[in-house]
């Protein structure tokens, strides 16, 4: 069984789904890899080209109904991609979670009832850490965080760190920290690399080598129904994607 | 009594709080305007350079513990805008509200319980359609919506439209649409022109002909504890956020 990365950040817009996707890209194209989309959104899901409104089983049959991984899960058109799609059923989840037994453990649980074969998970989060990231961070051997080069996404970097934490010391004890992603860096502001150095000084080894930078053709991508590595191979944000994929691989997270 | 206007959409990092904080400093100019944080990131409380979690009596409070407005409130260094302020607790409000007696009408009660003798009072709403916004959707009058000029932006707006109207048929049927705001319109792209004009096809009358430039500018700001109009008055974004300000007024939700 291979081991599940979370990729979670309560602020919003700071690149989750975009690292989700294109890391998965990435990491299929070296062994088969599995994508959970948990966000109610299903930015994931769509991003892949699948319209969340027409899916069949989803995440949320799987968290309130108990639904088997292997009925959810379905092949994308990226190569060692396999996603178990979002739908806009989600959305309830949120609250109805509340009532379940074991709420925090179904994704967890789910994963672990049968081998699904798969040699690297990643799941996409919303944008709170609600009861739907709470699963993702209890289901997770490590979390990817996904850092905007911009103050306002600066500030709530130590509350992410404490959820982690908490969980950490209650639900599950194995749960580590990746790394810290730079993205959306913009070589054209001094933000960008103030903000870039601040984080770097902070958390010295916890931060991913590789940045990425703001670049049109990964937010057009999604309209495409395709990863970067589908769209536009050779473009800067495709290999700074690529590289990142080398890194987790390095840290032992590869497929 | 005032209107209420909340600031809100479900997906993250669209440009609420940046909106929020800047209408906010304009309206306040032209008289008293209330900026309420429902975030528990405390993002538009730190942009006005207040600390989360220094703040005294927060938004938590009145919703928990029934605290009244004017033990809340304070002033800010904006002229005429006042701030109820976020606190981390609130992250955990989200939950403990589940289980509260009127939880939806918690803000509203708090807003309509005394005269509080605001022109307008704005709500800074989270990334999610948890009980927190949902608080502010039921104290509102009106919803502004921020759709960041990104493809998947556009994808969620099914999605808030679908959740105002179901708000507007249970439990507020007074809240209406004020408008969808284009924001961080980058007129380098093709994305941001196509997006736009997507946008306005679709909702014509609601699209405000206000649009935000994507404005490095706009992200400095919070960094220094000040709305625009207190940074850099007369750089384009600020200019956009006065006009804004007039249009708000001009369709009757001016202080
Ligand atoms: N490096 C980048 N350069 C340019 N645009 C980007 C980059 N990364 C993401 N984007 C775009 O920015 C927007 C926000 O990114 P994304 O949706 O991945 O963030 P998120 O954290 O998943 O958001 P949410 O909090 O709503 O889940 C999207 O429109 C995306 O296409
Ligand atoms: N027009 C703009 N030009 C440039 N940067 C902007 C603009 N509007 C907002 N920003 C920046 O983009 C980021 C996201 O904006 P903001 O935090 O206001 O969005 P939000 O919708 O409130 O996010 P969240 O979903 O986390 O609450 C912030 O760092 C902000 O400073
Ligand atoms: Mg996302
Ligand atoms: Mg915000």
């Amino acid at each position: 069984m291979g081991r599940t990365i979370a990729v979670a950040n309560q602020k919003g817009g700071v690149g989750k789904t975009t690292t989700a996707v294109n890391l998965g890209a990435y990491l299929g194209a070296l062994g088969r890899t599995l994508l959970i989309d948990v966000d109610p959104q299903a930015n994931a899901t769509s991003s892949l080209g699948f319209a969340p409104d027409q899916v069949g089983p989803s995440v949320y049959e799987m968290l309130m109904e108990s639904l088997p991984l292997g009925a959810v899960v379905t092949e994308t058109r990226e190569a060692g991609l396999s996603l178990a799609p979002a739908s806009q059923a989600l959305a309830s989840a949120q609250v109805e979670l509340v009532q379940v037994e074991n709420r925090e453990f179904r994704l967890r649980d789910a994963l672990q009832r049968e081998p699904h074969g798969f040699g690297v998970v990643i799941i996409d989060c919303p944008p709170s850490f609600g009861l739907l990231t709470l699963n993702a961070l209890v289901a997770a051997d490590a979390v990817l965080i996904p850092v905007q080069c911009e103050y306002l996404a600066v500030e709530g970097l130590g509350q992410v760190l404490e959820v982690i934490e908490a969980v950490r010391e209650g639900l599950n004890p194995r749960l580590e920290i990746l790394g810290l992603l730079l993205a959306m860096h913009d070589g054209r502001t001094t933000l960008s690399f103030q903000v870039a150095e601040q984080v770097r000084a902070h958390f010295p080894s916890g931060t991913f080598r590789t940045v990425i930078p703001r670049s049109v053709r990964l937010s057009e991508a999604p309209s495409h129904g395709k990863s970067i590595r589908a769209y536009d191979a050779r473009c800067r944000g495709a290999l700074t994607y690529a590289a990142l994929a080398a890194e987790v691989v390095h840290r032992g997270y590869g497929p």
